[in-house]
């Protein structure tokens, strides 16, 4: 069966579309096939996997209702991944639906197809940096939601916002079945208190939610992008590289039935 | 006159907020009256300075026409710096005005009074990573932009679509007069070479409009937040504070007319 995954937090630069494109590469390299969804205007996803932002290749216009979304899916030459691209009209999206019923069940609707065909085993929708009408499309469509989070004061401050709203996804009927896959510590440096002190609050809060694996902070991550290729790629030998390989291998394990 | 000054960028964790509230102290301490209005729903501006989110406080109720926004001006404690919070609500206010005329006008029209009572010499409003109606209307309120931009790749990338934004805004007619400020550059690292190749890329396309003060990356501008305090209070010898303090006098050197 398809998993579908969000991948979102409201606080901005936290390492969401870093965490989506390592997770779904490593994942692939274990023989998943995956589909990773990008659902940000800003299309850092796209460029981060080397494939232009066309206008009319995202998944805007399958939204808009006016043509299916299995027609925008890209080969991303990576074996096992694939890729819906965004573009800048995206972000027009929210205000063009926001007049309609049944708004925030757009993006299910048009990836129900996609999931039914059994083509991909997991989904990752990359999310931009807001609680708006894509982001609660993407949380109404998925069946668990990864929170990736930096260990700096402001993303530990936002994390409770995003989790009450789970919460209400959940009660509120829009999805019920809606559960939090785990939370992604990144860019942790090891030399700053403050980043063990954000560790130690989050696992106090959340336990077992929170992954083992914490996502260094690393130079070669922030590199990789101007390649258009996956850190993993780009040196498969770094830190940060063999860190998104333990965290495939974890998120894997937790997959499997208790 | 009163200057009103939106800091935006859609890219997410660029130093939007820290540049908001350090910039905003500095200006005060150089003897300017300076307002800093939180319009971010995270409300990290607001949690910064060591105030309070509460329901009712923000611009939210203003901007639905409910209240006038100078009944949301709280004193921070530092001496020419008063602060309007954010509130949660901030990010339904989005979808509730979309639906009206001139929603882009909402923040302008209840901003005027205090432009007019001249009691600030400086407006700095802090937005959300997003290009939204939030956003749009603080673009439309705003005399200028200041742009912060952490040296990185994806950072790089988004820039020229808020610039392209700005144009738009000025030959639509929403706001003829907006300019931008200038760009900030933030989260310096000398070591890297792509931090120095992101400068020259962008010194290299905008030229005079990017500031000579360079951010550095520095951990005590990380810490400074969970306290309550800006950086340059929690440690004014840091060489984030001391960034903040020079960014301060070239931003009042650049406001005295040719
Ligand atoms: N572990 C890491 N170590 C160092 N830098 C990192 C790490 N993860 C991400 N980065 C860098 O930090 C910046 C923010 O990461 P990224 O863009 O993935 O975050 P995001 O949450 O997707 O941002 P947005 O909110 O804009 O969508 C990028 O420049 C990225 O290259
Ligand atoms: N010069 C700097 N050196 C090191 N860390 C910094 C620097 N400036 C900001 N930070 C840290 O980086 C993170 C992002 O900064 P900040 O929250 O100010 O960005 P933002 O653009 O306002 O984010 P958002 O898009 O969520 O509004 C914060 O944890 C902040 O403490
Ligand atoms: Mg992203
Ligand atoms: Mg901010």
């Amino acid at each position: 069966a398809t998993r579908v995954v969000a991948v979102a937090n409201q606080k901005g630069g936290v390492g969401k579309t870093t965490t989506a494109i390592n997770l779904a590469t490593c994942l692939a390299d274990q023989g998943q096939q995956v589909l990773l969804v990008d659902l940000d205007p800003q299309g850092n996803a796209t460029s981060g996997l080397g494939l232009d932002k066309e206008e009319g290749r995202s998944a805007y216009y399958a939204l808009l209702g006016q043509r299916r979304l299995d027609a925008s899916i890209l080969d991303t030459g990576i074996q096992g991944l694939s890729l819906i691209p965004a573009e800048p009209n995206l972000a027009g999206v929210e205000v063009e639906i926001a007049r309609s019923d049944r708004y925030l069940e757009r993006l299910t609707r048009i990836l129900a197809p996609v999931v039914a065909s059994g083509e991909f085993d997991i989904i990752l929708l990359d999310c931009p940096p807001s609680l708006g009408i894509l982001v609660m499309n993407a949380l109404a469509a998925a069946d668990t939601l990864l929170i990736p989070i930096q260990c700096e004061y402001y993303a530990l401050e936002g994390l409770s916002m995003i989790v009450q709203l789970v919460e209400r996804i959940r009660r509120n009927g829009t999805n019920p079945r809606l559960r939090i896959e785990g939370i992604v510590m990144t860019m942790y440096d090891s030399r700053t208190r403050l980043a063990r002190q954000v560790v130690d609050e989050v696992k106090k809060h959340f336990g077992d939610l929170v992954f083992e694996t914490l996502i260094p902070r690393s130079i070669r991550l922030t590199e990789a992008p101007g390649f258009g290729i996956p850190a993993v790629t780009y040196d498969n030998r770094c830190t940060g590289a063999l860190a998104y390989v333990q965290l495939a291998e974890e998120f894997l394990n937790r997959q499997r039935p208790a």
